[in-house]
């Protein structure tokens, strides 16, 4: 899992 | 980025638009409550503290600048403002929203996609999110005449809601592991809350008449 979480939603 | 979130979005921003235009031009924030106001910025600053450390795209950065400086600013002239200020309905918006703040926040240090500072805040940012509206819904059943541009605002915010359900319908059936249980949750929460809103709403306007909300 990446570092950081992918939240690409407004 | 599909359809329904980018009319979101686009909803989202419209509802921010359609309350700041009302504020500045008629200089009065009647029937707006400014702890609903006031949790939206607590949201925005606490969602996008990765605003400089992740690009995503330059629309999202936009975006997120826009909604924290709309939010920040309609938050100042119901506050600081001298004519709009007193135009704050004050004795109606008693909900106490600190109530809400700390259970979310409990919240966010639970229920988390990664135990980070800037995981948990976003988690915390969503789960307000999901209840930021309830301030003004209160206050909208304490005021007798309500004014179109404050029911069109409450509308567009709900509505911008109920897309970014259908947006995460298509990303579920669209992208593999697309699994975002947080923001389904809350997003289901915070679209039912808008529930009989919604009817009444819908309904004065099929009517032709006046928004009421029974008490």
């Amino acid at each position: 899992k990446s570092e950081t979480v992918e939240h690409d939603e407004l | 980025m599909n359809l329904f979130r980018l009319a979101g979005d686009m909803t989202h921003l419209v509802s921010v638009v359609v309350l700041l235009l009302k504020i500045h031009t008629i200089k009065s924030c009647a029937g707006v409550s400014l702890k609903t106001q006031e949790l939206y910025a607590l949201v925005f600053a606490a969602r996008y503290l990765d605003l400089f450390v992740h690009f995503v795209s330059l629309y999202n950065t936009v975006m997120k600048l826009v909604f924290l400086a709309s939010s920040f600013t309609i938050v100042w002239y119901m506050r600081r403002h001298k004519i709009v200020r007193r135009t704050y309905d004050k004795e109606h918006d008693t909900f106490r929203h600190h109530f809400i703040v700390l259970p979310c926040l409990v919240l966010g240090l639970l229920l988390n996609e990664k135990f980070t500072f800037r995981e948990v805040m976003w988690a915390f940012s969503i789960y307000l999110e999901a209840v930021a509206i309830l301030p003004q819904l209160v206050l909208l059943q304490r005021t007798r005449n309500i004014d179109n541009l404050t029911a069109q605002y409450v509308f567009f915010l709900g509505a911008y809601r109920v897309l970014y359900i259908f947006n995460w319908i298509y990303r579920y059936f669209t992208e593999p592991h697309f699994v975002h249980w947080i923001s389904w949750i809350a997003g289901i929460v915070q679209t039912l809350l808008y529930g009989d809103f919604f009817y009444y709403y819908i309904l004065s306007w099929k009517n032709n008449v006046k928004l009421e909300l029974p008490a």
